[in-house]
């Protein structure tokens, strides 16, 4: 464990919470892509199945518990209980057109072929594009609550954490897995363009509108 | 398919 790993994990866990309050406190999930949240508690569940199989820590195995259980609450908060407040004709994007590549991709590149490692590639791969149908919405609305991209900025800043992270570990431990790297650098460029706006408008007190 | 490496990261 290095320091950028652990506050990689703050970051995305303090992301998860922002999120579940958001909607828990404002009764309301306006604004937020449930179609994302899905894809999260999909990447959650096909990475954390070794929670069966192997015991790393108790930090592991706790903020592996935390992650399922927030992200399947905030799908329930959106889809169950604030249904009505869920924007469904801005939560348009065809999330087959992720799925189905990415689980195409975890089949022929991954470390070894068996059910653990394809799924865990799966949901490294989903993960790297899961935040799209989100992003998409937002650009759809051409807006998005302060709250939100807060929950956003520290989305993204989790896994540009983890980047150092596997340059530390590289350096250190000579570690690197390279199928988690161009996933996580695919899904910190995702995030550029919205980095640009949070700096020069959220930071700035401004709301974050897009040219709709 | 090289080693699989140990999956200590969340």
């Amino acid at each position: 464990m290095n320091i950028f790993r652990l506050t990689g994990d703050l970051s995305h866990l303090a992301a998860i919470i922002i999120l579940l309050l958001k909607i828990w406190k404002s009764r309301s999930c306006a604004g937020i892509s449930g179609k994302s949240q899905i894809l999260f508690a999909m990447v959650f569940t096909t990475r954390y199945l070794d929670l069966l199989t192997a015991y790393i820590s108790l930090y592991n195995t706790s903020m592996k518990i935390i992650y399922i259980g927030c992200s399947y609450a905030t799908v329930y908060l959106i889809y169950a209980k604030f249904k009505a407040t869920y924007d469904g004709n801005h939560d348009t994007f065809r999330v087959e057109f992720l799925v189905v590549p990415v689980g195409g991709l975890s089949f022929l590149v991954n470390h070894d072929f068996s059910p653990l490692e394809i799924l865990w590639t799966f949901s490294i791969y989903l993960e790297a594009v899961a935040i799209l149908p989100q992003l998409f919405m937002i650009s759809k609305t051409g807006e998005a609550e302060t709250i939100t991209t807060h929950y956003l900025f520290f989305l993204g800043l989790y896994r540009a954490l983890y980047l150092i992270n596997w340059v530390w570990r590289f350096y250190f431990e000579g570690f690197f897995d390279m199928i988690a790297i161009v996933a996580g650098v695919v899904q910190t460029i995702l995030y550029c363009d919205f980095f640009y706006l949070y700096v020069t408008k959220v930071l700035k007190g401004k709301k974050l509108s897009l040219p709709a | 398919e090289d080693e699989v490496q140990a999956k200590d990261e969340l």
